[in-house]
């Protein structure tokens, strides 16, 4: 046990310094197992410095600082171990344009590396258009929820027209 | 093993029986505030074996079950199935004979959950330790609620250990 | 202080119930006091539910429906007695498009009704594009903040460009 | 009372000194992400008395203190100026005296805060009472932190007595 963890922990940090690089642009971080004696029973530290900041404490970091950072984290653990399904809901909402724009190259990356699914729901347009497929959730009759397959146009325009 | 798709009946906004096919690549889900989109991860994290009503933004599991609108009366019965591709093999022991798995679960009002896979009752548990093979499950960190991005790093050191677990 | 309590809540209460009609473009809200004998001691508990939905708790709402609730319920409290600045940091991250329209409706119909002074952050150019005048922060040195009064277009434009 | 400007020098990452007109209406704030928005949003409650460095997401009120960056020095005195208008005489009665009134709050590293109400040395108590009266002030529910907006209908029914003494 310990021997996997460590050595599937090596990685994990290797995947997330390079994840968090390109989210960033640059910028430094990495995971840190706290010191208990023992690694089946140690903690994980994560240590996150946006390019040209001083590193500080992780709850400084701004709300969309904060989500890239924890999106790195989840796909260098993908990277290490890939899961077979992967379910966003709403990560993009915190994000400027162009960390959006970012966090759907990674996606893409991320997707031709491994085998995983994703689910992404959002209210982003330029997410929705980088998507393979798309889901549109109407509530025609008020509280009933039903699935239609969309293409983008009219995905824009579901998301639009109100539950009421 | 390959999730391939979501059938839900009853669950929550999802009165009639509702399938979503999950495909490789990116798939998105779009709509407008309250239309449900949220109520489908849920849906999966459920079918999944996960236990908190909580979890499920519920105060009892029965929340889950179709409540009814202003319309519709209320149901009693809740249902989703999950459909996997095992032609790799990869799953446990007693459920690695076949091409195709689907895992059933059943809430009736006042009578609780029941699983099935391929159409045979299972536990709870047996279900948990079958996504937990394949670095899935109710409460993996691939799966992430709304609002709760930010989660992994406002968390205590101890907390995030599940992650390093997922990754080995 | 009862006496005071009690008006004060009941002005609340209507306006509320307004609000949230207004901003769900229909539906049911209330607002009661919990059975504290004294109401000084009492808590606020809240009722709501959006149009053609059955009455649940409040936990089951959306992202966006409890977004809106809470927004019915600050301006709520505004109307009865007006606060002299309201601060509302992305609070319309979780809307979606038609929602975003009817947030920045409401936020008007206040400011005219109230002499209440608003400073709203936001990433949403449909909201940007109805303010009385923005603030545009930039980072082009890396991790100093600078403040500089912009134009939408210009808005637009430092809103997109990262910080890195 | 009016507000009218708020002015920050050596606050979180305003290294140098911004000043921040709030004018009648909306007025918008935009930028990329981690560009320094909701850092003036803590400026505003910390100028008026918030005692809890956990508000301001630093472990301790130090952190306040601009930390430098890679190519500037750290500094060791935070300063924030608001500028009230108080023409219409609705200050308590020992600030009642004048037409405008300015508050001020600094910190200097490890010596702690200190606060001045024109110029005069004050007490966070008075400052806190200052915008009481006012339906303000550090916790007002009119000042919506990033994130934060759900808090209010997830919050237990007492906690949520502090909207109703608002209003009164
Ligand atoms: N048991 C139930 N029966 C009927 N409706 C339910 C049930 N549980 C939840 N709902 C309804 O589902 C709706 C919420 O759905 P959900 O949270 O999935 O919305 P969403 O599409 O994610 O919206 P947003 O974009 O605002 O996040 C609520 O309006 C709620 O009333
Ligand atoms: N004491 C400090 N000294 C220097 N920089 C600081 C200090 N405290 C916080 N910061 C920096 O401020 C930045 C965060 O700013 P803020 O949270 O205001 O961003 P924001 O504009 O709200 O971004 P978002 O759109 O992502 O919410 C962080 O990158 C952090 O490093
Ligand atoms: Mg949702
Ligand atoms: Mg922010």
């Amino acid at each position: 046990g310990r021997e996997r963890l460590l050595k599937s922990f090596a990685e994990v940090n290797q995947h997330f310094k390079a994840l968090f690089n390109k989210l960033f642009g640059g910028g430094t971080a990495e995971l840190q197992l706290t010191d208990a004696d023992d690694p089946l029973e140690a903690g994980l530290e994560i240590l996150a410095s946006p390019p040209g900041k001083r590193l500080q404490s992780l709850s400084l970091l701004s709300g969309g600082e904060q989500a890239l950072t924890a999106l790195a984290i989840i796909f260098a653990v993908f990277l290490t171990n890939p899961a077979p399904i992967c379910v966003l809901d709403e990560v993009d909402a915190p994000l400027d344009d162009s960390n959006v724009v970012r966090f759907c190259d990674l996606l893409r990356d991320i997707c031709s590396q491994t085998d995983t699914r994703f689910l992404v729901i959002t209210h982003h347009r330029m997410t929705m258009a980088r998507m393979d497929r798309l889901f549109g959730i109407t509530m025609e009759q008020r509280g009933i929820s039903k699935l239609v397959s969309v293409d983008l146009q009219t995905a824009e325009r579901i998301r639009d027209i109100a539950v009421a | 093993m390959i999730f391939r798709s979501l059938k839900m009946a009853g669950f929550k906004s999802f009165a009639e029986a509702a399938e979503i096919d999950i495909e490789s690549g990116l798939t998105g889900i779009v709509g407008p505030n309250g239309c449900g989109k949220s109520n489908i991860v849920e849906g999966l994290r459920w079918v999944m074996g996960e236990s908190s009503a909580r979890q499920m933004r519920g105060g009892e599991m029965d929340d889950v079950i179709f409540a009814g609108t202003e319309q519709r009366p209320a149901r009693n019965l809740a249902e989703i199935t999950l459909e996997l591709d095992n032609r790799k093999r990869s799953a446990p022991a007693e459920f690695n004979n076949s091409d195709d798995i689907e895992i059933t679960r059943k809430i009736e009002r006042g009578k609780g959950s029941s699983y099935y896979v391929n159409a045979k009752p299972a536990r709870a548990r047996d279900i948990q330790l079958l996504f937990a093979d394949v670095a899935s499950g109710a409460r993996s960190s691939g799966i992430v609620s709304q609002g709760r991005i930010g989660a992994i790093v406002g968390a205590k050191p101890t907390d995030r250990r599940a992650l390093l677990e997922e990754a080995a």
